[in-house]
């Protein structure tokens, strides 16, 4: 469902040339929950920002569903990920005028589409922020606030998830929680998960890790 | 040298009250590494917040090297802080248009204190993140940038450091060599660090584990 062809992502010129991605050609299988592990600063958000369309490389292709995404303009990307790429930020990214429950629903009120309240529902009792859906991000803790981002991604059922480590805040329970959720929407939905992890015990919950070192997928592990 | 007596953090009222922090007594001796764990939404953050004085408690008070400081006034609170606390936020909260290098010396050249160029480089070596000393913010990534708060707690070589989950987007090689350098720098400078996190290895290093859940000290701990 989705395909990298020689992808790569160049920042700047001569001896300040920083080569975050450097040629990666990957394929994900619909349905598959892949975990991609690398040290800090190996390219691997910068490698899910460009599969997700957020970032357009220097050079290589992105295919989601046989799409060529990067040869889209960027109104005609957008619209096209809004629907298709559910993307959990290593940041989070909340809107902090917005309260928990803005925040989540806020991708489905952009595609002018019906919110399913039972379904936002369960996601939030399931991720243990119910009771926190009229509050401000800044009244939550560091791992209230991913947990909400992680909703919104799920918000929409897309047929993508992309997570850049949504469990670097979490305690291991709760980070055990929130991969099976991940896992058990997989299942039921048939989408498709690629997640960023630091975590070796997250990352073997995968059906398949790929290892990134310097911009590169490392030689010798599976592809 | 830091402790905290019946300290408590509530936030809002009636059924919206959340007792954040609820009656914290903890005592910390000089040169020791003390880690504090418990899940997410359990009150750390709150209460190493109260303890830096970056923060007001609702009760109870926090003394460090004896004194009473949320009896100072705004000023004298943050002049204090400056020059005996150092804090790693949980989400960095570096200055988007200041590069690295300016990031990490800004507490000191605030105190107008001068620069110690040779440890500064040090530090930022032994954090690998010296070749990104120009660099702004947003051009590194998640785990460099938390590297970058790292320094600057460090860079004033304070009497306290206050860490909020320094390891969250390291990968576990680097956030081995993080927790070894807070080890180290406190060794060696006689300094006192309080360490959040999620990690069970890592808190194993510290002299200490404090149990944090609901806002209060889980009993059966040690004290
Ligand atoms: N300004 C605020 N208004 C209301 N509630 C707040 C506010 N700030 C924090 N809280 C609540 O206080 C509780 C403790 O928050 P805190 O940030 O200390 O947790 P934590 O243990 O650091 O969690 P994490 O591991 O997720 O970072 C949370 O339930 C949070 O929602
Ligand atoms: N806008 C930019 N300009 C220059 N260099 C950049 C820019 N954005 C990212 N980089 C560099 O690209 C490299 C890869 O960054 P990336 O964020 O993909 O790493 P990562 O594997 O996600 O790391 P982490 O585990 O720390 O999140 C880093 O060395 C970073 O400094
Ligand atoms: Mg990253
Ligand atoms: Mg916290």
């Amino acid at each position: 469902i989705l395909d990298t062809k020689s992808l790569k992502k160049h920042y700047g010129k001569g001896e300040n040339l920083v080569k975050a991605v450097d040629g990666v050609d990957l394929s994900i299988e619909e349905g598959k929950f892949v975990a991609i592990v690398g040290s800090s600063g190996s390219g691997k958000s910068t490698l899910l920002h460009m599969m997700g369309g957020l970032d357009r490389p220097t050079e290589g292709k992105v295919y989601i569903d046989g799409k060529d995404i990067h040869s889209m303009n960027d109104e005609s990307l957008a619209i096209f990920r809004r629907r298709k790429v559910g993307f959990v930020f290593q940041s989070y990214n909340l809107i902090p005028v917005l309260n928990v429950w803005e925040n989540i629903t806020l991708p489905i009120e952009f595609d002018l589409k019906i919110v399913d309240k039972e379904f936002i529902k369960e996601l939030m009792k399931t991720l243990n922020i119910y009771d926190k859906k009229s509050a401000l991000p800044n009244q939550l803790s560091g791992g209230q606030q991913q947990r909400v981002a992680i909703a919104r991604a799920l918000a929409t059922r897309p047929a993508i998830i992309l997570a850049d480590e949504p469990t670097g805040n979490l305690d291991s329970k709760t980070s055990l929680e929130v991969v099976n959720l991940l896992k058990q929407s997989v299942r039921k939905y048939h989408q498709t998960l690629v997640m960023i992890t630091h975590d070796e015990k997250l990352a073997q919950m995968a059906d398949r890790i790929v290892r990134i070192e310097d911009g590169k997928i490392k030689v010798g592990e599976s592809c």
